[in-house]
């Protein structure tokens, strides 16, 4: 979903 | 290896109780910063953070990182052998197959020894970004816990808006609405029942409040909750612990 990607784009993978 | 000893076996515990429902399994990462964890819910909606730092135990020992993939079911059922004011001691082998938790009683001789299975558990590292927050705020943990309980029975969803007089919750539902305001307050006598509101902007939010109260299993942590929120950026939550913290994000809803 978008909060799902939104959440993603907030916490960037290390 | 790892040996890491608290006083209290009560904060294990605790920090166990207020994460179980969000997380099943994760890593506690150890180094030599003390013992981390980071994990998303399945929904991957929220994420939790927690950090118990190398002096909220005594000693601490961590030769090299090891990453503990623990069942977090598992643990709080051997964590129920432990009285909350057992010495707990952690250890494990730099590649370990289990976690060895001592539980030593301090009024009496007893020991009791468990060993947990760890499982190899591949988990996504997040960065989290420092951000300024349009707006903080620091509560009583209990009043926000009972906020989020009342509302809840009425709505699935919360607002939250911030301004410079105070904090408002508020809820739509079938059988009516309802709404809570915290003034900003400021008790000299007793700090922990202060609401202080640090403000950039005013600024207001929507969130599940299923998520909301699951977080707040985590208030026997700590006597106050700080509630930190900005537009589109998720809601970030923390506990403060006496040496670390246990931390929540929830993304807001959209549409608001």
């Amino acid at each position: 979903t978008s909060t799902q990607a939104r959440m993603q784009d907030f916490f960037k993978a290390i | 290896m790892l040996e890491a000893r608290l006083e209290q076996a009560a904060v294990l515990k605790k920090v166990v109780d207020a994460i179980k429902d969000l997380v099943q399994d994760c890593n506690f990462d150890c180094n030599d910063s003390g013992i981390q964890l980071q994990a998303m819910d399945n929904s991957h909606v929220a994420l939790v953070a927690m950090h118990l730092k190398t002096d909220a135990f005594s000693p601490y020992r961590c030769d090299r990182n090891i990453a503990l993939g623990i069942n977090l079911a598992s643990l709080q059922k051997v964590l129920r052998a432990a009285q909350n004011d057992d010495l707990l001691t952690l250890k494990a082998e730099d590649a370990p197959d289990v976690l060895n938790l001592v539980f030593e009683s301090a009024e009496n001789d007893r020991i009791a020894e468990y060993d947990i299975k760890l499982m190899d558990i591949d988990q996504e590292h997040l960065g989290i970004p420092d951000t300024e927050y349009a707006a903080t705020v620091t509560m009583p943990s209990s009043e926000f816990q009972r906020i989020c309980r009342d509302l809840n029975a009425l709505s699935e969803s919360v607002s939250i808006e911030a301004a410079k007089e105070g904090i408002k919750f508020s809820c739509q539902g079938d059988i009516g609405s309802g709404a809570v305001t915290l003034r900003q307050n400021n008790n000299v006598e007793k700090p922990d029942l202060s609401t202080i509101i640090e403000l950039n902007e005013p600024v207001g939010l929507t969130f599940s409040l299923k998520y909301l109260v699951n977080f707040c299993k985590a208030s026997s942590l700590s006597n106050t909750v700080k509630l930190s929120l900005s537009a589109e950026v998720p809601l970030l939550i923390e506990y403060k612990m006496e040496s670390g913290y246990v931390r929540f994000y929830l993304a807001p809803k959209i549409g608001d």
